[in-house]
């Protein structure tokens, strides 16, 4: 949550409307 | 072509295999940001002449203006995260109190970010051990 | 910093969306030949006065744009298979893959020709089975030369690797180190 929060207030929320999300679970590997 | 300054970006990290934390490159994520919303509004109004035009001929062009946006997309969030990998790194390397050289080359997210990490490694110490906790992050290395 | 553990790149065909090496990787450029019109980037094009990039122009494309305009029903762009992945090359390696510059002729020889594999090609089993065969032919080399190695210069051992052989060969020396360390009771 942590670095969600982070990702969205440094760039996501910059980023156009469709690009706003980075699927976390999907892009950390295990 | 598109995305050259998101691989700066990458290509700067690399460089730095050993983990050390360069300065914060605003200006760099601040050229991909604008690379993206041009790209954004190039492609908008591009699918609007499609669909309103029957100009289906556009729809190649704007596929690979949405494949630069996506490679700006993840080129930028690896840049990020790579960063906080780093910092995660330094609290184990120096303790909860960074060196000051080294927080002038982070930004006021990447501090808060730094603030929430050492809170949560501090509610997680204090649940080992006992009563008192167990600093995990001391003692890396076994006893003689 | 040894706590610093970046995102490793993804194995085979995949690839890890953080890694930094996948993106570096998949900025690797490819001759490639679009097969359909693509209006308003011939600015993209230096040869070309053109508004548009023509049918039939090739340019050299990175790796991700290739990957994301390719349709295996519809020809969009085809990507040419580039030489150290080819039948002639491929014979030169199944004579004997450790003669190989492989820093040279890659310097992604291992992860740029597991990326061919997503554009449809009749040699696509050929070419990863070239691919698996010179790793092995040349994995024990690396990881002997790795372990041997001990304080002196390394870079004519790992000048002729790619990079998947170097991250390896790194690996291989971080161990010994470690081990040397630990026997010279340095590591407590």
């Amino acid at each position: 949550t942590n670095t969600e929060t982070y990702l969205k207030s440094v760039a996501l929320k910059h980023m156009p409307p469709n690009l706003q999300t980075v699927d976390m679970l999907k892009a950390v590997p295990e | 072509m598109f995305c050259e300054k998101a691989i700066e970006l990458i290509r700067e990290l690399h460089r730095m295999s050993d983990g050390q934390l360069p300065a914060f490159n605003e200006d760099g994520i601040r050229q991909v940001l604008e690379e993206m919303k041009a790209l954004y509004e190039q492609n908008q109004s591009d699918v609007n002449e499609a669909k309103s035009e029957g100009k289906s001929e556009l729809i190649p062009t704007i596929k690979f203006r949405h494949c630069c946006l996506l490679r700006n997309q993840r080129c930028i969030a690896a840049y990020l995260y790579d960063r906080l990998l780093r910092i995660r790194a330094l609290r184990w390397e120096y303790g909860s109190v960074l060196p000051t050289n080294i927080r002038f080359h982070m930004c006021a997210e990447e501090l808060e970010w730094f603030n929430q990490y050492k809170k949560s490694l501090a509610t997680y110490m204090r649940s080992l051990g006992g009563e008192e906790g167990l600093d995990i992050t001391q003692d890396m290395k076994p006893p003689k | 910093t040894p706590s610093y553990v970046p995102v490793p790149p993804g194995v085979g065909m995949e690839d890890n969306f953080f890694s930094l090496d996948d993106i570096l990787l998949s900025h690797e450029r490819l001759p490639s030949r679009m097969e359909c019109l693509f209006p308003r980037l011939g600015f993209l094009e230096k040869s070309s006065d053109s508004r548009d990039i023509q049918e039939g122009t090739k340019m050299e494309m990175p790796l991700f744009l290739a990957k994301g305009l390719y349709e295996r029903k519809r020809r969009v762009v085809s990507v040419e298979l580039p030489k150290v992945y080819k039948e002639g090359w491929r014979t030169v390696f199944s004579a004997d893959p450790t003669v190989v510059d492989l820093h040279k002729m890659g310097p992604y020889y291992y992860g740029l020709g597991s990326q061919m594999l997503h554009f449809d090609s009749p040699e696509n089993p050929e070419i990863a089975q070239a691919i698996l065969q010179t790793f092995i032919g040349r994995f024990r080399r690396t990881m002997d030369s790795s372990q041997n190695a001990y304080n002196e210069d390394t870079s004519a051992l790992v000048e002729r690797l790619d990079y998947l052989e170097r991250a390896l060969f790194k690996a291989g020396q971080s161990g010994l180190n470690s081990f040397q360390c630990w026997e010279r009771g340095r590591a407590s």
